[in-house]
């Protein structure tokens, strides 16, 4: 479990660094590898804590599966980011 | 019974916590944030005289450690601020390597990345 | 992540600096 945990962690890391770097060429700045390491970590947890929400959502539903309308629950605080998720999601079925 | 403050309340509650205009500090307000990576409207803001801007960051100092607690537990979003607080303390005065990265390049394989 | 590294160029050019480093991320994290 451990080694598995580990493995997403150094997939998110190496994901990081790759959308840091476009940015970096995007806006003429450089990331440190410090920073990038704590992005990486900050999305990972919070990533876990999505995934609590997630599950929790689909169980209040009596839902043995995460639908996608969990995930625009998850969304729910931000008008911005909620129009931006269901835009996608639409793309997405579509 | 009605679940507003009774006049006795109210004359306590303007008396000793009500901002007004008389108060050199007349409210205090959360800084606005908006998204930057996401097409968003942004309303301009007016800085209010008198309403204080209150800082996310001023106690930063204090916030690698969870503080006492009374009958309720920290969040799980405390936990998750704090320990990226006490991550970023530990790496600050890294030069050229990076710790996490070299623990976890290891793990990677090149299968899990799209 | 897309976030996180915009809100961290702007408080580095904020400061005048070209580097993103970890007292710029410190800075944005908690509105982040």
């Amino acid at each position: 479990e451990f080694s598995h945990r580990q493995r997403l962690k150094a997939a998110v890391h190496y994901t990081v660094g790759c959308l840091c770097q476009e940015v970096e060429l995007d806006k003429q700045m450089h990331f440190s590898k410090q920073t990038i390491a704590a992005i990486s970590e900050v999305t990972f947890r919070q990533c876990e804590n999505f995934a609590k929400d997630l599950e929790m959502f689909a169980r209040h539903a009596k839902r043995s599966t995460i639908s996608t309308e969990d995930v625009k629950l998850l969304a729910r605080r931000s008008n911005s980011l909620l129009k931006y998720i269901t835009k996608k999601n639409e793309e997405i079925a579509q | 019974k009605d679940g507003l403050l009774s006049e006795e309340e109210f004359n306590l509650w303007n008396r000793l916590y009500r901002l007004g205009d008389s108060d050199e500090v007349k409210g205090v307000a959360l800084p606005r944030s908006h998204f930057q990576s996401l097409q968003e409207d942004r309303a301009t803001q007016e800085p209010t005289t008198g309403i204080h801007q209150l800082s996310l960051s001023e106690w930063s100092v204090w916030q690698d450690h969870p503080l006492p607690t009374y009958q309720v537990d920290h969040s799980y979003r405390c936990r998750h601020f704090i320990s990226i607080m006490q991550m970023i303390e530990e790496m600050r005065h890294e030069e050229d390597e990076c710790s996490y990265e070299l623990k976890i390049r290891p793990f990677l394989q090149m299968e899990d990345v799209c | 992540v897309l976030e996180a590294a915009a809100r961290g160029v702007s408080q580095a050019q904020a400061e005048g600096l070209n580097v993103v480093d970890v007292d710029q991320l410190e800075k944005v994290l908690p509105q982040l």
